[in-house]
């Protein structure tokens, strides 16, 4: 990666390919989901279907935000609410192509994008710390 | 802070400044903290004590795992434990004069790094989205 100009660098080269990705399903139930992000320590993740077609995202806080009512957090939510009821699926996503420059932008606001292929198919996630690294590698050269 | 050469910004430029800075205090039960990240949206805030010195960080993450029990969450520790008695407290600060390099490699592993002064008065934070904007007008020129 050193060796090839910042600005040819790609969201493949840069992305933690979907087998090391913790993700939930969509008819998981939100407790599931809280279980994972609990043990795995991840704010968020991404949501896949059956296929392994990325359908958005699901985040600690959107799960508590759930759960909280007026007086106390009502668990008994956790069982019936899915993570599809909850999570955000107008999520911009990349192409193992696309270069450094595009998942810069995407990550502004974003502290991981998801990479998907032509047919939807989840690829892996390009995250902040991967560009923050790459970044700290060029501007040592 | 365009016209600057990127290396010479500095940590006071980048930062969040401390009034703008949702925060926590140390003697807090462990409920308030949860209720401050989710209403704010937060992943983690700095500790700050009564004198308004930084103390340490504390996450969604950390209170989850506090109040998971084997078979569920067990609210109740919710009021009985404070945010002391589980804050992250050895973590790396910055300087308001720390130069943009020693910024990025601070945000390597962090997605946030509290500022402080010469006598641990809380100045504020310098985000990771903070340092990805300023490298994204750097690239560009
Ligand atoms: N187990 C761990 N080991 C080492 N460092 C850890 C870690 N968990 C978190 N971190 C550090 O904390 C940052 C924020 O994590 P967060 O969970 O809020 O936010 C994460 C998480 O929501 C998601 N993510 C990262 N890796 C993931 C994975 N393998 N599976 C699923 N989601 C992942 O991407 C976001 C940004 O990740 P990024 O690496 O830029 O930034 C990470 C990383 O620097
Ligand atoms: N209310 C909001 N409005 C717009 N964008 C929002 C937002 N809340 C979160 N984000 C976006 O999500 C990123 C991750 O937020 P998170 O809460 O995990 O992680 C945050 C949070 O833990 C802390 N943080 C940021 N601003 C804060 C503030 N004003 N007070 C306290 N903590 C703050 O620093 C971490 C990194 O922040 P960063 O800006 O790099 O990155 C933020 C930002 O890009």
């Amino acid at each position: 990666l050193k060796e090839l100009p910042l600005l040819q660098v790609t969201a493949e080269m840069l992305m933690v390919s979907s087998e090391k990705v913790a993700h939930v399903q969509l008819n998981n139930p939100i407790e599931h989901a809280l279980l994972i992000l609990v043990k795995s320590g991840y704010s968020a993740v991404p949501v896949l279907d059956m296929q392994y077609k990325f359908q958005g995202i699901v985040g600690k806080n959107t799960i508590l935000n759930e759960i909280l009512g007026l007086e106390r957090f009502e668990l008994e939510k956790l069982s019936s609410v899915t993570v599809e009821d909850v999570m955000t699926s107008d999520i911009p996503c990349l192409r193992k192509s696309d270069p450094f420059l595009t998942c810069l932008k995407a990550l502004m606001d974003h502290t991981f994008v998801c990479v998907v292929n032509a047919n939807g198919y989840f690829d892996g996630i390009v995250t902040r710390r991967a560009v923050l690294k790459q970044l700290n590698k060029y501007i040592h050269v």
